[in-house]
């Protein structure tokens, strides 16, 4: 839905990394590997 | 010059062991000289250039071919015994003639390669002599490649067993970067959502002061 | 049993060569028959395990270092003349008996290592066609230890192209991944920065909101 797309927006960047919450190496690579697709 | 011996065992003389000895200049195709012996008796003979064309052209056989089969009958040794025969029949008083041919066989039909006179030897010393050190400087120089190839061996296990350290030290190397850079990236990372945190926790302080402000 | 040959050359007959077939089972100390022929003739003897021990006694010397000495004497070719000396003096009326003598120089010393009677070989015959075949025996066992060198040999330069192509690639995968990694860290952590630079543009209206208000 429109709000939860916006909540999205605002709490993770376009590659899907969590502004605020801080990350570990799993979830890095796991950011990472999205990026592939991405690409 | 070339030389190479080889055992034979004459269809006339099964139980006998001879020795052929072969010399020749760089082509077989060029002629050969033959010495055969038991070990005590010896004769000699050469094919000359023309022979050779001569044999290939009865046979109808290309001279290049022919020579092949030539450099297997003779050169080769360890070739299964049932596809070349040699054979003597002594002639003359005692035996000065020898008469050797050789064939080759095809399932039930042999055909012989080619035949040639040799003669006696009268005195065979020198001439036996010489064909066992033949052997012996065949066996010296056998040695010495052996030599050459394991010492070959030697260094191709060193760089082989020094290259797989190389890759395995590559492939622990890659790992350790990986985690390096995970781990910096990850210190890096926190730090700004950290500051990220704290700049929307002061947004939202301000956004309320400004809203009672306004009230 | 193992059997060798080699090629002597007797201080008596400088310019005749003499082979000397050594035969022995496992250890040479436990004895060996000894052959010696000129390519004609034959000589045959024997040094038993007694023999062995007493020449070692008199020379006051460990027993296995004497037969260290025997190998290096008898089994070793291509060991620098000048170390070894053989002679011959034949005996009895046309040579039946030969005496067979072995020595060590040091320097411009020499002292014999032992010495043996041996005995002609009436029909020498089946004795040197013997011998030959021992030589070509030893040549189709060296030719095969090559072949089996040679096959090893590429075996071992396969392995070490391919490991080396696997190390060409991990090292090039290495820098991939480490490029890899910075370009991806770089674009996560830029747009960390970007949404700092956009709170710290907010923060600033907000407060000015919030001062103007309160004005």
């Amino acid at each position: 839905s429109p709000e939860t797309k916006q909540h999205f927006a605002r709490e993770y960047d376009c590659y899907g990394d969590s502004y605020t919450a801080d990350v570990g190496v799993a979830q890095l690579k796991e950011v990472f590997s999205r990026m592939n697709d991405l690409e | 010059m070339e030389k190479k011996v080889r055992r034979i065992y004459p269809l006339s003389e099964p139980g006998t062991t001879y020795f052929l000895q072969i010399v020749w200049e760089k082509d077989l195709g060029t002629g050969f000289d033959v010495i055969l012996t038991d070990g005590q008796s010896a004769w000699s003979g050469r094919v000359p250039k023309e022979e050779i064309s001569r044999e290939a052209a009865d046979m109808e056989m290309e001279q290049k071919k022919y020579v092949e089969e030539l450099r297997k009958v003779f050169l080769t040794e360890g070739i299964p015994s049932n596809i070349y025969n040699f054979d003597i029949s002594k002639e003359g008083t005692n035996g000065d003639c020898l008469h050797f041919s050789y064939e080759k066989k095809l399932r039930d039909l042999s055909f012989r390669l080619g035949s040639l006179k040799l003669q006696r030897i009268p005195s065979p010393t020198e001439v036996i002599s010489k064909l066992i050190s033949c052997c012996l400087d065949f066996i010296v120089g056998l040695h010495a490649k052996n030599e050459h190839l394991q010492r070959e061996n030697e260094i191709l296990l060193n760089d082989l067993n020094e290259v797989q350290d190389q890759l395995q030290k590559c492939v622990e190397a890659k790992e350790e970067l990986e985690t390096e850079l995970y781990k910096k990236f990850i210190l890096v990372l926190n730090e700004k959502k950290a500051k990220i945190r704290n700049l929307q926790k002061c947004l939202k302080e301000a956004e309320e002061t400004a809203v009672k402000a306004t009230q």
